[in-house]
């Protein structure tokens, strides 16, 4: 089984 | 002021399609290099990133940067109005709550003006880093979005696995599985028929079907895509708009439990 993960995290806020 | 002109009316109608499936409303940032959109899915599990370079436009003028927040589903319905071979003018003042789409009939005879209320949309920018890739693959665009198609009639996740014999795509679901291979192909003659794969190393990695499907509505933009994948970042899936710009689709991989 497998979730689906988020892009929080991935890129930085400006 | 702000006016940017395109000669077909077709080119804003697709980009919006290659947009509304993922995005309610979005930003259009607006200088005088061109236009740029960055928005997230309502799920932060999917990014857009639009460019229209200024000097794809037939006419473009920025005074001053201006973001125009839009309703995609109110522009969808403005631009249904506009015939695809109709030049598109969209037109704003600075510091104004409204755009204006003027379409124009190839011989003139037929002018329209659409008016439609800006909104303000509280979103963030972000910065999205630069990755080195393990492995790009550039294909068809078509091909691509048979391929979700056809998997995703069997399960709800991709699994994409890439290697130096070529990328595999792999669904499985209550009916069964389905694979389908794809080699790296060295047809100079058909370039744009071409399956070319950049690997530094091996990957694979899962995604949710319903997205990528959705990136596929940008498929008329463009007859070729490109799929960046490494371990554990997200998918970038690139489709590049001829003589105006890309739009790069960000997808969060599915995580093993």
């Amino acid at each position: 089984t497998s979730t689906q993960g988020r892009l929080d995290g991935f890129f930085k806020v400006l | 002021m702000f006016e940017a002109r395109l000669v077909s009316s077709g080119t804003l109608k697709k980009v919006l399609d290659a947009i509304k499936d993922l995005l309610n409303e979005a930003s259009f940032d607006c200088s005088d290099t061109g236009i740029q959109l960055q928005a997230m899915d309502s799920s932060h599990v999917s990014l857009v990133s639009l460019s229209l370079r200024a000097d794809g436009f037939d006419k473009y003028r920025c005074d001053r940067n201006l973001t125009m927040g839009m309703n995609l589903a109110s522009m969808t319905k403005i631009l249904k109005c506009a015939n695809n071979d109709d030049t598109v003018t969209v037109k704003a003042q600075d510091d104004a709550d409204c755009v204006t789409f003027v379409f124009e009939s190839k011989k003139q005879e037929k002018i329209s003006d659409y008016e439609m209320k800006l909104m303000n949309l509280d979103q963030e920018h972000l910065g999205i880093p630069e990755t080195d890739f393990s492995c790009v693959i550039h294909m068809p665009s078509g091909e691509f979005s048979r391929i979700c198609r056809d998997l995703s009639q069997f399960g709800e996740s991709v699994i994409i696995s890439c290697t130096k014999e070529g990328v595999r795509f792999s669904s499985s679901g209550d009916i069964g599985s389905a694979n389908i291979k794809l080699a790296q192909t060295n047809n100079i003659d058909k370039e744009e028929e071409t399956v070319s794969i950049d690997l530094q190393e091996p990957v694979t990695l899962t995604f949710a079907c319903q997205y990528l499907n959705s990136f596929t509505k940008a498929t008329p933009l463009s007859n070729r895509v490109s799929l960046s994948m490494s371990a554990n970042v997200p998918l970038v899936v690139e489709y590049e708009i001829p003589d105006l710009g890309h739009i790069r689709y960000y997808l969060a991989p599915k995580i093993e439990e």
